[in-house]
C-alpha cells in the first residue's frame, strides 16, 4: 500500500501543478 | 473545511479572500491564488493538505470562470496593478491614521491587510524594494499599535 499511496499523491500533486498552470496559462 | 496547520501561514491570506468575497472579487481571487502557489510549496504531500488544495483550486477555476471577462484576471499587468493600488489605499488609510494620532482596530487592520496584499503582490513576480519596504513597515506598525493598545500604552 505505501508505493500505491505514494504514487496516488504524486499523481494529485501532478494533476495540482498543470491546473494551476493552466489556470495562469489563461490569465 | 478546516486549514490544516501545515498550511497555517496562508490563513490570513485566505481569510482577506473572504472578507473581500462580494466587496472586491479580485482581490478575492488573487489572495486564493496566492494562497493556491504557496500552500503547494508548503505542503501539497498529505492526504489533508492536498484535500484542501484540490478544494482552494475547485474555487480558483470556478471563480476563474465567473469573472474572466474582467481584465483584471484575464491580463496579469491589470491584476497587478489593481492588487497594488488597492494595498497601497490600505497602506496610505493606515498611515494617515497613525499620522494624526488616530489609533484604533481599523487602522491596524489596514496596515496588517495591506502587508497580506502585498505578499499576494508576489504571484506576479519580484516585489520592489520599495514594496518590500512598505510590507516591512506595515506589518511591523500593525504589531507595534495591536501591542500598545492592548498594554494600554499610546503609541508614538
Amino acid at each position: 500500500t505505501g508505493s500505491v499511496g505514494t504514487s496516488v499523491a504524486s499523481a494529485e500533486q501532478d494533476e495540482l501543478s498543470s491546473r494551476l498552470a493552466k489556470l495562469r496559462d489563461q490569465m | 473545511m478546516a486549514l490544516p496547520a501545515q498550511l497555517r501561514s496562508i490563513q490570513h491570506h485566505l481569510r482577506t479572500a473572504q472578507e473581500h468575497e462580494n466587496r472586491d472579487p479580485v482581490v478575492a481571487y488573487y489572495c486564493r491564488l496566492y494562497a493556491m502557489q504557496t500552500g503547494m510549496k508548503l505542503d501539497s504531500k498529505t492526504p489533508e493538505c492536498r484535500k484542501f488544495l484540490v478544494k482552494l483550486m475547485d474555487q480558483l477555476e470556478s471563480m476563474k470562470q465567473e469573472l474572466g471577462d474582467n481584465d483584471s484576471i484575464s491580463q496579469e499587468v491589470v491584476g497587478n496593478a489593481h492588487i497594488e493600488n488597492y494595498a497601497l489605499k490600505m497602506f496610505l488609510y493606515a498611515d494617515n491614521e497613525d499620522r494624526a494620532g488616530r489609533f484604533h482596530k481599523n487602522m491596524i487592520k489596514s496596515f496588517y491587510t495591506a502587508s497580506l496584499l502585498l505578499d499576494v503582490l508576489s504571484v506576479f513576480g519580484e516585489l520592489s524594494e520599495e514594496n518590500i519596504q512598505h510590507r516591512k513597515y506595515a506589518r511591523w506598525k500593525a504589531t507595534y499599535v495591536h501591542n500598545c493598545l492592548k498594554t494600554g500604552e499610546t503609541p508614538v
